[in-house]
């Protein structure tokens, strides 16, 4: 494990807390795409598949368990939680599920390494992960008033993907066999996505006004 | 092995 994996994960972790202890302290999720929330719920069973058949080290399991719980907890709160989800808005929130889990479906049977179900699902988890955002982004752009917190996620995530690619390129170089192009493909995409999202960020930090993406 | 395919990465 190097510096910008470990970096990576920590931050994707500290993203999802954040997100849980908002929902949780505050008991509103305002400002947060459920569509997202659900396809990330979706990509983590399809891609932890392996949970139940190969074991790699406690911190890999650990990890994976923390995703999939933390990711099943937000859908559950904004959908079933009583306070909470009144706080959920649903009219703003439109983007489909199957816009994104189809294509990344068809692209799965047909561009995988192995055609076996586990690896197909995996390489589903990937391609459906690197668009997973778009109906948070989306949001964001139509809510006016980005809080702090939707704000800080956002950015937080993209930062797990941009040290993702820090470390697949360490990787490279320090591991010989370490080649994976799905991975990084897919990786950069969802990398890509953010950058917009990014721009707007740093603007808003650097003249210290509140985050407003333009519509 | 699940380094060599990045299967060790979440």
């Amino acid at each position: 494990m190097n510096i910008f994996r470990l970096a990576g994960d920590m931050t994707h972790l500290v993203s999802v807390l954040v997100l849980l202890l908002k929902i949780h302290t505050i008991k509103s999720c305002a400002g947060i795409s459920l569509k997202t929330q659900e396809l990330y719920a979706l990509v983590f069973t399809t891609r932890y598949l392996d949970l139940f058949t190969d074991y790699i080290s406690l911190y890999n399991t650990v990890m994976k368990l923390i995703f999939l719980g933390s990711s099943f907890s937000i859908v559950w709160y904004i959908r079933r939680h009583k306070i909470v989800r009144r706080s959920y808005d649903k009219d703003q929130d439109t983007f489909r599920h199957y816009f994104i889990v189809l294509p990344c479906l068809v692209l799965a049977l047909l561009i995988h390494h192995k055609f076996t179900f586990k690896e197909v699902m995996w390489t589903f988890s990937l391609y459906l992960e690197a668009v997973a955002i778009l109906p948070q982004l989306v949001l964001l752009q139509r809510t006016r008033n980005i809080d702090n917190l939707t704000g800080q996620y956002v950015f937080l995530l993209g930062a797990y993907r941009a040290l993702y690619i820090l470390n697949w390129i360490y990787r490279h170089y320090t591991e010989p066999h370490y080649v994976h192009w799905i991975t990084w493909i897919a990786g950069i995409v969802q990398t890509l996505l953010y950058a917009d999202f990014f721009y707007y960020y740093f603007q808003s930090w650097k003249n210290n006004v509140k985050l407003q993406l333009p519509a | 092995t699940a380094a060599e395919s990045g299967k060790d990465e979440l």
